[in-house]
């Protein structure tokens, strides 16, 4: 990953092209908010104060020429299409752009995104999953009936051996780590004892895991 | 979680609310926007178009009898604020807000949040590190040492047998499943080959993973 420009440098954008710089990507971040690239301009490679609707900008700018171009523009519909489809002109090789809803997505790939992001849909849809079940601190699905979670050890569950828990007969669930403070044991065993605070790290069949974490709510 | 309110129905509170509703919790929606508020109506258990920074609207909505209150205001940072601090009088269990800013995030945490989100902020900084290494599908830090990925097969990797991969002398990994499509192999044997486009799911030291990536780039 050589070098990005990230166009609109808000919110997302702004913490994007950060991120990236710091990892040793070349960023070039445009905006037309004067104080939006003064925030940025002794960190980024490159920076620019411009409005990207206008295409003689989009020309001087070299947008071709880079490996990601990101349209961090959530709110001004019609710059974030009308950007897109001039990067999709000049064969901008991968254009990622942020969506403001699923209809926006939807004519941003229309227009020739190569790739969508709804950040505040997608925080909050995981903030409501966290809300409802704070126990869990992650969840990967792995096929449509196996998963891996990280289970916080609370409630009926402290104090209790791995044996008692018998995870594999009960749940087919198998621990495969136990972190203890800043420790995680890859290798436990039947007696180890989970405590107040323990995160059990458990693959298995989604069922089971599930009537786990109902069982021990 | 028995009932959660939201107050900003924007990008980022609409979702957190649909969700939460979708997911079996009575939601109260606010808004001051009408047209926000009539895209939940028929959703939410209650929504009601109100400016919250005026007392008597927060004291009419009964705020005080909500297991969480989220405050889904972002730009409006007066507004998200004064709200925090109205609802941490009220007594609130537990207040979370989205921050615009690591400022703001302090100030909301000074006034009395219990939790704060960024969620531009978060997202930005994931779709970075999703660009600078498209192969990691998930990355989930176990201890200051170990690590659990998500890699996609590709380049170098690909027609090797776990044999010859010899992840956990070379690398201090093991593989606990090898995905195949829509199957998800648990038990994965040295004679097992890896094609393009599975995923390797592995555990171990962090230091043995990231040699991996760069090995296999
Ligand atoms: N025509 C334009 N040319 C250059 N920059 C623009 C243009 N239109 C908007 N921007 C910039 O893009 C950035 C993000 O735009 P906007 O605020 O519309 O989206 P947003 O999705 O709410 O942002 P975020 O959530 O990342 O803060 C802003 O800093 C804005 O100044
Ligand atoms: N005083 C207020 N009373 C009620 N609702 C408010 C008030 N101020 C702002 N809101 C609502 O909160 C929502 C989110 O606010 P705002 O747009 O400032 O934040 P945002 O972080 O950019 O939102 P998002 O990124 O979630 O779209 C908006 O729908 C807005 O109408």
């Amino acid at each position: 990953c050589k070098d990005v420009a990230v166009i609109g440098l808000g919110r997302f954008g702004s913490s994007l092209a950060r991120t990236l710089q710091s990892m040793g990507v070349a960023v070039l971040g445009v905006d037309l908010c004067e104080e939006h690239v003064n925030g940025l301009a002794g960190v980024l490679t490159e920076t620019a104060i411009a409005d990207i609707t206008d295409v003689q900008v989009v020309q001087e700018l070299g947008l071709r020429n880079f490996d990601h171009v990101v349209v961090a523009i959530g709110q001004n519909i019609a710059a974030s299409l009308m950007l897109t489809v001039m990067l999709k002109d000049l064969d901008v090789k991968h254009i990622i752009a942020k969506a403001s809803s699923d209809l926006h997505g939807k004519a941003l790939r229309l227009v020739g995104a190569d790739q969508v992001v709804f950040p505040e849909r997608d925080m909050g849809a995981r903030l409501a999953k966290h809300l409802i079940a704070p126990n869990l601190l992650e969840f990967i699905e792995l096929s449509p009936v196996h998963s891996l979670i990280e289970l916080t050890v609370a409630g009926a569950l402290v104090g209790k051996t791995l044996r008692q828990l018998d995870l594999r007969n009960k749940y087919s669930v198998n621990v495969i780590g136990l972190r203890s403070g800043q420790y995680c044991n890859l290798s436990p065993i039947a007696d180890d004892m989970v405590k107040e605070g323990d995160i059990l790290v458990l693959v298995g069949e989604t069922e089971g895991l599930e009537r786990l974490q109902s069982d021990y709510g």
